[in-house]
């Protein structure tokens, strides 16, 4: 059954309407939060950003004040020779055997491949590499690599969201100051006219 | 007047909010597409000090055989190696060994003290990202209502009809059937039982919370 007169349904939907208009209040608020928590942890981020990069510059002088040691060893005559050779050639097979056991129980696969691989590898490796330890230089500078790699990684895609939630929070909506033509952006150092959302930005 | 948000200037509803949910989406996208791939993930840097990292080193040994190096310490005659003196046959020679273990050591240190500045770095963006996904949740559904929404209308929430029946569950009782429109969404049913009646002040609170519900839930599959 009907039960309502038209004017009955518009007093109710006038009173729904006012539900609705402070559940969007509430929303707008909680953005208004979040916004701010964002600004926060941003300037938590280039603070570390900064301690990075110190702590970069040291390392990479450490590793340079390393790689400068290993060449000027490298320039000397090979001296010790004998003793040394004569010990490589114990350590050899000792190593190759534990190798391929750890690679059989922990690696699992390709275990005869591996195998002929590192016979080649240890008869052509020479003790002195050892004796420098040339092992640990090389996974420094591995590490190295892959450390640049996942910072520029993530720099990439976080200079990209950031340019996104520059734009965003520019809105004069987050600004709170309708008749602001310039405003403050909380990730660019720059100060830049409101932008006027192109068609294709719109969803429909 | 109902409709709020007039301190923002003569934007409409639908100008103000229609931009934001894609914007956030990109936002979103933009840190995840990296954020779960292996290229992301910091390096473990345990085993340059001889830690137990199996993986990296299986890696190592299928690469080039030079994760067998690391397990010198396992083999004695190895090990001499190492302690070889020749400071006897050149005393600057070993020095300069010395100097390049020192720097070794120190170069480790300030490795591994990179890598969980990284990490910690890591954490940051993670919860960028999180913040992201909240933003989104809190906001996606106000966007999309606006996307909904054609023209201005005084109204956010139009009751079409309200009707009285008898339910149909087992325990038939009489309940109140409230059809409502958000914005220009598809017409939603809200059922309200008899104890609230319509003239109860929040009865109309009542059904505005659950057509939001459901829109949000509908929104959400």
């Amino acid at each position: 059954d009907q039960l309502v007169s038209d004017n009955e349904l518009q007093e109710m939907s006038t009173q729904g309407s006012k539900y609705i208009d402070r559940e969007i209040q509430n929303a707008v608020k909680g953005v208004q939060e979040i916004k701010t928590l964002i600004e926060k942890t941003n300037e938590e981020r280039k603070t570390l950003l900064s301690v990075l990069e110190e702590a970069k510059k040291n390392k990479e002088d450490a590793l340079n004040e390393t790689r400068d040691s290993e060449t000027k060893l490298k320039a000397f005559p090979e001296v010790c020779n004998e003793t040394m050779m004569a010990l490589w050639e114990e350590c050899k097979p000792c190593l190759k055997q534990t190798c391929m056991k750890f690679y059989a129980r922990v690696c699992r696969s390709g275990s005869g491949l591996v195998g002929r691989q590192l016979e080649e590898f240890l008869n052509q490796s020479s003790p002195f590499y050892f004796w420098i330890n040339g092992d640990r230089i090389d996974s420094l500078l591995e590490n190295d690599r892959q450390q640049s790699h996942v910072l520029d990684v993530m720099q990439d895609s976080f200079n990209r969201a950031t340019g996104i939630m520059d734009e965003l929070f520019q809105d004069r909506f987050f600004t709170h100051k309708p008749q602001d033509t310039f405003y403050h952006s909380p990730f660019s150092y720059f100060r830049r006219p409101p932008l006027h959302y192109a068609k294709s930005r719109l969803v429909r | 007047n109902i409709m709020p948000l007039s301190l923002y200037g003569p934007l409409n509803f639908q100008d103000m909010f229609q931009p934001f949910f894609e914007m956030i989406h990109q936002a979103q996208q933009a840190m995840d597409v990296h954020l779960h791939s292996p290229a992301y993930q910091t390096p473990n840097v345990e085993f340059i000090t001889g830690g137990p990292d199996d993986r990296a080193v299986c890696k190592e040994i299928r690469h080039n055989s030079t994760g067998c190096l690391r397990m010198k310490d396992q083999c004695a005659k190895c090990q001499e190696i190492l302690s070889v003196d020749c400071s006897a046959n050149n005393p600057s020679q070993n020095q300069l060994r010395q100097e390049l273990n020192d720097s070794l050591r120190l170069a480790e240190e300030l490795t591994k003290r990179y890598n969980e500045l990284l990490q910690s770095y890591q954490w940051k963006m993670l919860n960028t990202s999180s913040l992201l996904d909240q933003l989104n949740e809190q906001f996606n559904w106000v966007s999309q209502l606006a996307n909904l929404t054609q023209g201005p209308d005084q109204y956010y929430l139009r009751v079409s009809t309200v009707t009285s029946h008898t339910s149909e569950s087992e325990a038939p009782s009489r309940v109140t059937e409230v059809v409502v429109k958000l914005f220009d969404s598809d017409p939603i049913t809200i059922t309200i039982p008899e104890e609230v009646s319509r003239d109860n002040p929040k009865f109309m609170e009542t059904v505005a919370e659950k057509a939001l519900q459901e829109y949000r839930k509908k929104k959400r599959v």
